[in-house]
């Protein structure tokens, strides 16, 4: 037996419109400690890895460990019939064919029930092995709006962009057919609201390209955390980190772009 | 291409 209930059904919401644009199924790995997804983008050269906590659910029960297979554009169509307020229970028997997802109102004068059926994934395990923490050149924090800003507002000049990352601050531009474009983002030195503050931690400069694509994916996730955390260093993919509240959180991993 | 083998040998280094 397999149910995971969360009181706030928008942070599941949230969580699919971050993952929508990049996969089109993946595998939810249920155990005792939590629910995970690991799956590259059919490009292979992005990876989405979420993690959500049984601690941060407010009911979490996993008798046996399951693998999921679901179709994210059908789990996105199940959550659009939760009402914002309502609460979700995810429920499945041990080796299921079907998830059920449960909607119930906050009054509990209206409970929905929704089954869908799951998806044989027999495609490769990643089995991801990387436990180590790799140690950055450069960490930066700024607000996600503020990202999700960048990356649009960049993405019309070129189809990527270049971070160039000091302890001064973060550079992102692009350049096109028509022109250029640069934002600088000073490190802030006293922000009044934890949220908006720019934070670098530099052991190097990094400079690095990146597809403007990818990133328009990743600031999806821009409504999960007031936070993005961006991690780089030269030649490893940069790790793009939100937090999901006291969950968990979502990290794409995305390959800088290299002149050959 | 080069940014999925990038990729590839930072999560499955031989």
């Amino acid at each position: 037996m397999f149910e995971a209930r969360l009181v706030q059904s928008a942070i599941l919401k949230k969580v699919l419109d971050a993952i929508k644009d990049l996969l089109t199924e993946a595998t939810f790995e249920c155990s005792d400690s939590g629910i995970q997804v690991q799956a590259m983008d059919n490009a292979h050269v992005s990876l989405v890895s979420l993690n959500l906590r049984s601690d941060g659910f407010d009911k979490y029960r996993c008798d046996r460990n399951l693998s999921m297979g679901m179709s994210i554009a059908s789990m996105t169509k199940i959550l659009r019939c939760a009402g914002a307020e309502d609460t979700v229970t995810l429920r499945a028997v041990d080796n299921p064919e079907n998830i059920m997802f449960i909607f119930e109102s906050p009054n509990k004068e209206k409970l929905a029930e929704y089954e869908m059926k799951l998806i044989n994934m027999d495609q490769e395990h990643l089995g991801i092995i990387k436990t180590k923490e790799t140690s950055y050149s450069c960490v930066v924090k700024m607000p996600s709006q503020e990202f999700s800003r960048i990356c649009r507002d960049l993405s019309q000049f070129g189809e990527s962009i270049t971070f160039a990352c000091s302890k001064e601050g973060i550079k992102f531009s692009a350049s096109g057919d028509f022109g250029q474009a640069t934002v600088k983002l000073a490190q802030t030195a006293d922000a009044d609201k934890e949220e908006e503050a720019v934070l670098v931690t530099m052991q190097e400069p990094v400079k690095l390209t990146f597809s403007c694509r990818y990133l328009n994916c990743f600031v999806k996730a821009g409504p999960l955390c007031a936070q993005v955390q961006l991690s780089m260093s030269n030649d490893v993919p940069l790790v793009c980190e939100y937090k999901i509240g006291d969950i968990g959180h979502i990290r794409y991993y995305l390959a800088p772009k290299i002149d050959d | 291409r080069t940014s999925q083998k990038i990729l590839e040998r930072y999560f499955w280094p031989d």
